[in-house]
C-alpha cells in the first residue's frame, strides 16, 4: 500500500515534546513578567500532567494518553492555567 | 473561575491599539476590540476609554515569536493564539496577539472579538476557569457574536473583583444563564423598533439589532432603564419618538433614555375598561398613526393623533388581520410589514394586501 510509512517511535518523542512543552508553558507557576526571573519548576511531570487533567475534566491518570494529548493541541491562551 | 488579585484599583482604565493585524481592516479591529470591552462593562462598573499614545493601562498589540521584551513567545501558526498580563505597571494589563494567526470578524479562522474578550478577562484580573462553558476556558470555541458571551461563571468572577454596574442589583439571579439567542426555541416578550434599531425584550435582558448591518448587542434593561421592572409584556414606538413598555395594568412612557414624570400609569387612563388587566402586544402603524394593542384573540386600535381609543373595539385579530390566528407575544413594523411573534416563530403580515407574506424563525434577526 503507499500509505505513508508509520514511524511509531517519532511520533512517541513529538508527543512526549508536545507535552513537555505544554506542560512547561501552562503548568509551570511563571513568576511576575515584570521581573525577568527563571520559571520554578518545582513539581514533576506527572504531578503537572495529574493537574492539566483535572482541570480539564479529564480522567487523572498522570499519563498523556490520547484523550489528553487531543485537549492539548487544540488552539487556546497562552496565559498559565496555575496562578503566577 | 479564577483571579489574580488585586484587579486594578480604579475603574476608569484605559487601552491603546499599538499595532494592526494584515487579515482585518483596521474599522473591523477596533470594533471588535471596543465590543470585546462592552463585555465587560455591561456587567461591571468599569469604564474603558481608548487613547491613541503613550502609555495605557491595557497596551494592545500584535506580534510574532520572541515579541519585543515579552517574557512569553508566541508559536506560530495555531497552538498558543494570545496571551495577557493580570493588572499593574509595566506588562500588567498587556495583551498580546499571535500574528501567526489567521484573525477574522466571523467563525472563519479566529475570530478576534471573541479571543480579545477573554484576554481582555485576563488584563483585568481573572485567570482560566476550569467552566467548559465559561469564556474564560483555556481553549478557544467559537460562539455566534450575537449570543453575549459571558457565562454566569465569568460574570461572578469579575464581580468578585470590581462588583456589579451600579444600578444592577448586586446579587445575581438564582438562574444567571442568558437566553441563548440563536436556540430553535428562541421566544421574545416583546419587540420595538427604536429609530432604526429593532429592540428585542426578554426576562432582564434587551438585544438592540441595528437590521442595516446585522450587529447585535446584548443589554440589561436595567442599564438603559434602570427603574423599569423586568419581564416587560408589549412594548411600541410612537409618532413622537417615545417608546411605551407595558406590564400587568401598569404603562411607562420613555423619551430619549428618560422615564417621563409622572410614570407608571395605569392603563384605563388610555381607554381600556377596567377588564382588561394586561396588554399581549402593540405597535403603532406609522403610515395611520393609529396603534393597535393586541389581548387573547382580540385588538383595540387606539388613535395616536386624538389620544383616545377608536369605537367598534375590541375586534378579533384573525378577522382583520387573516393569518394572525394565534395569541400575539409581539409584533413590531418594519418598512411598512407587520411582524407578528409567536413562540419560536414570527409571521410577516402586509397590512395593505392584509395578508402574511411570510413565516420564519423569531430569531431570524440576529444573523444566526
Amino acid at each position: 500500500s503507499n500509505a505513508l510509512p508509520s514511524h511509531p517511535e517519532k511520533d512517541r518523542k513529538e508527543d512526549a515534546k508536545l507535552v513537555q512543552d505544554y506542560l512547561n508553558k501552562f503548568y509551570a507557576v511563571e513568576t511576575d513578567p515584570n521581573q525577568l526571573g527563571w520559571k520554578i519548576n518545582a513539581e514533576s511531570t506527572a504531578e503537572k500532567l495529574r493537574k492539566m487533567q483535572q482541570f480539564f475534566g479529564l480522567k487523572v491518570t498522570g499519563k498523556p494518553d490520547s484523550e489528553t494529548l487531543e485537549m492539548m493541541k487544540k488552539p487556546r491562551c497562552g496565559v498559565p492555567d496555575v496562578g503566577l | 473561575y479564577g483571579v489574580t488579585l488585586p484587579g486594578w484599583k480604579k475603574n476608569k482604565i484605559t487601552y491603546r491599539i499599538v499595532n494592526y493585524t494584515p487579515d482585518m481592516s483596521k474599522e473591523d479591529v477596533d470594533k471588535a476590540i471596543q465590543k470585546a470591552f462592552k463585555v465587560w462593562s455591561t456587567v461591571t462598573p468599569l469604564i474603558f476609554t481608548r487613547i491613541h499614545e503613550g502609555i495605557a493601562d491595557i497596551m494592545i498589540a500584535f506580534g510574532t515569536k520572541a515579541h519585543g521584551h515579552c517574557p512569553r513567545y508566541f508559536d506560530g501558526p495555531l497552538g498558543v493564539l494570545a496571551h495577557a498580563f493580570p493588572p499593574g505597571n509595566g506588562f500588567g494589563g498587556d495583551v498580546h496577539f499571535d500574528e501567526d494567526e489567521d484573525w477574522t470578524t466571523g467563525s472563519a479562522g479566529f475570530n478576534l472579538f471573541l479571543v480579545a474578550a477573554h484576554e481582555f478577562g485576563h488584563a483585568l484580573g481573572l485567570s482560566h476557569s476550569s467552566d467548559q462553558t465559561a469564556l474564560m476556558f483555556p481553549n478557544y470555541a467559537y460562539v455566534s457574536p450575537s449570543a453575549f458571551p459571558l457565562s454566569a461563571d465569568d460574570i461572578s468572577g469579575i464581580q468578585s473583583i470590581y462588583g456589579s454596574r451600579p444600578n444592577v442589583p448586586d446579587k445575581r439571579p438564582a438562574n444567571p444563564t442568558l437566553p441563548k439567542i440563536c436556540g430553535s426555541q428562541m421566544t421574545f416578550d416583546a419587540v420595538t423598533t427604536l429609530r432604526r434599531e429593532v429592540i428585542f425584550l426578554k426576562g432582564r435582558h434587551l438585544w438592540r439589532v441595528y437590521p442595516d448591518n446585522s450587529e447585535v448587542e446584548l443589554e440589561l434593561i436595567s442599564t438603559f432603564w434602570p427603574t423599569l421592572p423586568s419581564g416587560i409584556q408589549a412594548v411600541y414606538e410612537n409618532m413622537k419618538d417615545q417608546i411605551l413598555f407595558f406590564k400587568g395594568n401598569k404603562f411607562w412612557v420613555i423619551s430619549g433614555h428618560q422615564v417621563l414624570l409622572g410614570y407608571p400609569k395605569n392603563i384605563n387612563t388610555l381607554g381600556f375598561p377596567k377588564g382588561v388587566k394586561k396588554i399581549d402586544a402593540a405597535v403603532c402603524n406609522k403610515n395611520t398613526g393609529k396603534t393597535d394593542f393586541f389581548i387573547g384573540d382580540k385588538y383595540w386600535r387606539y388613535d395616536e393623533n386624538t389620544q383616545s381609543m377608536e369605537r367598534g373595539y375590541p375586534r378579533q385579530t384573525a378577522n382583520d388581520f387573516p393569518g394572525i390566528n394565534q395569541k400575539v407575544d409581539a409584533v413590531f413594523q418594519q418598512k411598512g410589514f407587520f411582524y407578528f411573534f409567536h413562540g419560536s416563530k414570527q409571521w410577516e403580515f402586509d397590512p395593505i394586501a392584509k395578508k402574511v407574506t411570510r413565516e420564519i424563525k423569531s430569531n431570524s434577526w440576529f444573523n444566526c
